[in-house]
């Protein structure tokens, strides 16, 4: 083996090891926390990508646009880790929103501030250069002025806003259903308020919503600047109310993102879109590759 | 058997560095803590391992001694004026209204000025809190100068005798530069309209908030001259550790946290107390 190593080094190769890595992986270490990577997340991700990296042949020298330039082993590792977060992330033919006939709901959900209601009307825009027919719900019953901030929003892009009042979110939901029936509508967004995910009153209130109207979608909406706790609260998100996708809002900041990793790796549900701005046109379909550099910084 | 004392004390050095890492503490500081206190240990400075906590303990309370204010700004000029400014959905908004709650259980004389001319009912959300405070709102209508909001409270104020303006801001990113000088203008009109004018500038930070935290503080900082931090959302399980490098980088007062999204959700900053949660 060490002959094999040492012939390999002769010919321009080397194998990558524990060792000649280990500079590169602490560095990697402290890039993916200081992007908000989960703790535990950045040891199995690194973990898995070491024990993918190591013992693999490596040119010491490659072809970087027509001329030869020295790669070290560490510089490969990175690469590797490159790949691997890509391929984590998942795959860009993801299709955003799942359709459903006679129509297709997405309650959204999340902590407090995360963007779910600015979200709620750019989904409604997105769907309506779909040539859909949406509806949104204000079921957001306890901030101040929520529902007149949807329904301020739906008025500027003149989608129905569906609202009662004295009733309760679930039936305000399921009510809503009907109110789709009745004016053709094809897709129901929900919008719900902010919670936290130890409220265990207000996370069964997202349980009986889903109870009542068995959504198509359900949608995570999530800061980009979060920080190491993202994970505890996406999990037990999804843990209860089981999350189709989360929407990574405010990615036209500068904040790395890393918390859509942690929650990629810890739920294994993809990033749907991604929330750029605050506009009601600032909204993207995810695609992988622009976020793992990101992340990497 | 020798070596097993010193690997109990890294191991736990290890653990507390883990703890500080998952409460959101800067990496680079809770690193170069860490590495203090496991040189502490090797000079036999951290004799045993009841000492480790503490030593750690006492480095991070160090970051809270730059600024000692606490508490509301009690006053000689009248009004007082207090800008809130902040990333988008941080709880600027809602922090008015708890502190406008307080004020007006103080018997203070109150005005807010919605100065977010640009989110949807921005100004309806900050409607609802005037009523249940007892405070007096100015408002402008959707999408005119926040600056001429702020100016007409400010003239306001002034005539009538108002203890306190708490003047509400749009979010805003730090990478908006735009943005950022839409804020300074707002600054600068509010020194017209009323001498000294704003007191104070308020920083509200999100406890969910990771490592970007810190360039938002210097961003807004360098822009405005922030005089102290609110922290919010610290009723959830996020603890909030990136106020340590703001107060130790930037030597600004924390100072209140809320923990709820109610009137009375709000209390003063104790950094003892908030040190002592970032180890739980
Ligand atoms: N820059 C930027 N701001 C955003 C984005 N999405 C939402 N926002 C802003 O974030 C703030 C909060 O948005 P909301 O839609 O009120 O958030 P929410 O989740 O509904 O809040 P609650 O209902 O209180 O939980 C607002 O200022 C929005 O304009 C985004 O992608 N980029
Ligand atoms: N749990 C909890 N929620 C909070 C706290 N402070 C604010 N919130 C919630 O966070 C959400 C956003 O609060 P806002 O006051 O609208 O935030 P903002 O900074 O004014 O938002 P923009 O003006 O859109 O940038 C609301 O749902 C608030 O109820 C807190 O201390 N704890
Ligand atoms: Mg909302
Ligand atoms: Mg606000």
């Amino acid at each position: 083996d060490g002959f094999k190593r040492a012939k390999s080094a002769i010919g321009g190769e080397t194998a990558l090891s524990e060792a000649n890595i280990q500079e590169a992986v602490r560095e990697i270490r402290v890039s993916l926390l200081e992007a908000d990577v989960e703790l535990g997340v950045v040891k199995t991700f690194l973990e898995r990508v070491k024990s993918r990296a190591i013992g693999e042949l490596v040119q010491t020298e490659v072809k970087h646009k027509g001329t030869k330039v020295k790669r070290s082993p560490g510089e490969h590792f990175v690469r590797i880790c490159h790949n691997e977060l890509e391929k984590l992330m998942g795959s860009v033919e993801e299709v955003p929103i799942i359709y459903r006939r006679p129509f297709t709901t997405i309650m959204l959900v999340g902590l407090q501030g995360t963007g779910k209601t600015t979200t709620a009307a750019k989904l409604a825009k997105y769907l309506l250069n779909e040539k859909r027919k949406p509806l949104l719900v204000a079921a957001d019953i306890y901030r101040p002025a929520a529902v007149e901030q949807l329904q301020t929003l739906g008025a500027q892009l003149n989608v129905p806003v569906f609202h009662q009042p004295d009733l309760s979110p679930p039936q305000l939901c399921a009510d809503a259903l009907r109110e789709a029936k009745k004016r053709k509508r094809d897709v129901i967004i929900f919008d719900t308020a902010g919670r936290l995910a130890i409220d265990d009153t207000l996370m069964g209130e997202l349980e009986e919503i889903k109870e009542r109207t068995n959504p198509t979608n359900t949608f995570l909406v999530c800061d980009a600047m979060a920080g190491q706790d993202t994970v505890k609260s996406a999990s037990e998100f999804n843990r209860r109310i089981d999350i189709s996708g989360f929407i990574l809002t405010k990615i036209d900041g500068d904040a790395r993102g890393g918390a859509a990793l942690s929650i990629r790796e810890i739920t294994k549900k993809p990033v749907k879109f991604l929330g750029v701005g605050e506009g009601v046109e600032a909204l993207e379909p995810f695609r992988p590759e622009g976020l793992a550099s990101r992340i990497l910084g | 058997i020798f070596t097993s004392g010193a690997s109990l004390k890294d191991e736990m050095v290890d653990e507390l560095e883990e703890a500080l890492l998952s409460a959101d503490v800067g990496v680079r500081m809770a690193m170069e803590f860490c590495d203090r206190v496991r040189e502490d240990i090797k000079q036999k400075r951290v004799k045993d391992s009841g000492d480790i906590q503490q030593a750690l303990r006492a480095y991070l309370s160090t970051c809270f001694n730059g600024a000692a204010k606490n508490g509301f700004p009690h006053t000689s000029e009248k009004p007082h004026v207090v800008l809130f400014v902040g990333v988008n959905g941080a709880g600027k908004t809602t922090t008015i209204g708890k502190i406008a709650s307080q004020l007006a259980a103080e018997n203070k004389n109150i005005v807010l000025a919605a100065g977010d001319t640009f989110r949807a009912a921005a100004a309806e959300q900050l409607e609802i809190w005037s009523q249940r405070t007892n405070a007096k709102l100015i408002r402008g209508e959707a999408g005119v100068d926040p600056a001429s909001v702020i100016f007409n409270a400010l003239s306001h104020a002034k005539e009538s005798g108002v203890d306190y303006v708490l003047a509400d801001t749009a979010g805003r990113l730090h990478t908006k530069s735009e943005l950022m000088d839409e804020l300074q203008k707002i600054r600068r009109v509010a020194g017209k309209a009323c001498e000294g004018a704003p007191h104070d500038v308020w920083l509200v930070v999100d406890a969910t908030m990771g490592q970007n935290a810190l360039q938002q503080a210097k961003e807004f900082h360098d822009a405005l001259g922030l005089t102290g931090v609110v922290l919010t959302k610290l009723d959830g399980t996020a603890r909030g550790g990136i106020v340590v490098s703001i107060a130790h980088t930037l030597k600004l007062p924390i100072l209140f946290v809320g923990v709820g999204e109610q009137a009375d959700d709000l209390r003063p900053f104790v950094p003892e107390n908030f040190v002592e949660s970032l180890f739980a």
